[in-house]
């Protein structure tokens, strides 16, 4: 049996809304830590790596591991029925091919519930190795999605540089050239307008935007977002979901010539 | 364009 009260539930549809487009249809899994979604875009090439800690949930019981197929456009369908106050509590048996979804109003005079048939799909999990990065770059989450948005209308790849004093995204097009530096503001009044970057080593890599630009649908789930890197090894682009937990998407870097 | 490498090369599957 599994039952767990969430009562910010438009978390659950932010982090939804901002993976339903790379994936189409997912298992979430479920055990005494959480819940957790792992998962490949259709081509393979970027990684979707979800977790929301069992203490996030006002009641949370999880009488043995599960996982829940789901299709990801129709679980943001049934969650676009929520009202964005609403308490979301998940139920579902242990042996069940549905899952039930209950929104109550906050003021409780109004309750709702939504069943959706469970998937089976087979999915391979992949093995994160915990990476001790070169490069760590926390910013805002706003102005992440910006710097996505400007660089893709003049190129299709972007060189992210991060030095000490702060990180550059370079794309290069038909239509010319842009440059955007981010400066390491560690004083902002706002700590949400903080710009913070750990620095092991100088590095550069190159990468897709459409990829980078498609995790900033992510942005209304935090004000900062953490871009990880090192030499060769795929970025991970960290959204925190509050203290609840993360969302991380990884992607390779483009192999220079 | 640069090749683009997938995922899997760099991850284990378990």
């Amino acid at each position: 049996m599994l039952e767990a009260r969430l009562v910010q539930g438009s978390m659950l549809r932010k982090v939804v809304d901002a993976v339903k487009d790379l994936v189409s249809d997912a298992n979430i899994d479920v055990s005494s830590s959480g819940f957790s979604l792992q998962a490949m875009d259709t081509s393979h090439v970027s990684l979707i790596a979800m977790h929301l800690r069992a203490d996030a949930f006002e009641h949370f019981r999880c009488d043995r591991p599960m996982s829940m197929g789901m299709s990801l456009a129709n679980l943001a369908k049934v969650l676009k029925c929520a009202g964005s106050d609403d308490i979301v509590t998940l139920k579902a048996n242990d042996d069940g091919d549905t899952v039930t979804f209950m929104f109550e109003s906050p003021k409780e005079d109004r309750v709702s519930d939504f069943e959706l048939k469970l998937m089976d799909i087979d999915s391979e999990h992949l093995g994160i190795p915990d990476t001790d990065y070169c490069a760590t770059v926390t910013m805002p989450a706003g102005e992440y999605a910006r710097i996505c948005k400007d660089l893709s209308s003049i190129g299709d790849t972007v060189v992210i540089s991060a030095t000490k004093d702060g990180v550059k995204f370079t794309t290069s097009g038909d239509v010319g050239t842009a440059n955007v530096t981010v400066r390491q503001n560690t004083t902002a009044d706002k700590k949400e307008d903080q710009t913070i970057i750990d620095l092991k080593e100088p590095v550069a890599l190159t990468f897709a935007l459409r990829y980078l630009t498609s995790f900033a649908k992510a942005t209304p789930l935090a004000t900062h977002v953490t871009l990880s890197m090192t030499r060769e090894l795929p970025v991970m682009v960290e959204y925190a979901i509050q203290d609840m937990g993360h969302l991380r998407f990884y992607l390779a870097p483009k192999i220079e010539d | 364009a640069l090749p683009q490498p997938p995922l899997p090369s760099y991850f284990t599957s378990e």
